[in-house]
């Protein structure tokens, strides 16, 4: 464990909390993609097999549940919550994230490291994650005003995957020296999704302005 | 354990 990884981990658990918060405090998930977070969940399940059958160390697997648990108490507030439910606008959560759950299971029965069932799924879930932000970028775009919740969140989504890029290069030169390239390239992948999000919302940070983004 | 030790990672 390195301070870049542990940075990461509690900047993805900040991101998780302040939407959990956003959600409970104003009863809203207006300008929240359920597509991404929905693929969150595919995520951390198809990530996390492991929960059960190999103990890392205790911060591992307690950030694990918490990762799987507020991934579902989102989603089960965005779909079930009798007030929450109405704030969400499916028309413009466009984006067929299912479009992207096929080519990622490919891509992984192609690109893996072993072929067991385990780690095909956790290859599965770099690869879907590299690209589960997609839905709530589209929707950023499409939407008029982009509250600040909002933009913080998926700024600090943004971030994590940025710590994690640095946590792999101290790994690598500091102390195992191997290379990992399924997580590099996914995890490269997905920070690049991110930069020009975190071009428009450090511009508009600076000149105090309302986050837009170009549609 | 070469692979396992990659999956040490959230």
């Amino acid at each position: 464990m390195n301070l870049f990884r542990l940075a990461g981990d509690m900047t993805h658990l900040f991101s998780i909390i302040v939407l959990l918060l956003k959600i409970h405090a104003t009863k809203s998930c207006s300008g929240i993609s359920l597509k991404t977070q929905e693929l969150y969940v595919i995520v951390f399940l198809t990530r996390y097999l492991d929960l059960f059958t190999r103990f890392v160390s205790l911060y591992n697997t307690v950030m694990k549940i918490v990762f799987i648990g507020t991934s579902f108490a989102i989603v089960w507030y965005m779909r079930y919550h009798k007030v929450v439910k109405q704030t969400y606008n499916k028309d413009e959560d466009t984006f067929k994230h299912y479009f992207l759950l096929l080519p990622c299971f490919v891509l992984a029965l192609l690109l893996h490291n072993e072929f067991t069932t385990m780690d095909v799924l956790w290859t599965f879930s770099l690869y879907l994650e590299a690209v589960a932000i997609l839905p709530q970028l589209v929707l950023l775009q499409q939407s008029r005003n982009i509250d600040n919740l909002t933009g913080n969140y998926v700024f600090f989504l943004g971030a994590y995957r940025g710590l994690y890029v640095l946590n792999w290069i101290y790994r690598y030169f500091l102390q195992d020296h191997r290379a990992r390239w399924i997580p590099w390239i996914s995890g490269l992948v997905q920070t690049a999704l991110y930069a020009d999000f975190f071009y428009y919302y450090i511009l508009s940070w600076k000149k105090h302005e309302k986050l837009k983004l170009p549609a | 354990a070469e692979e396992h030790a990659a999956k040490d990672e959230l």
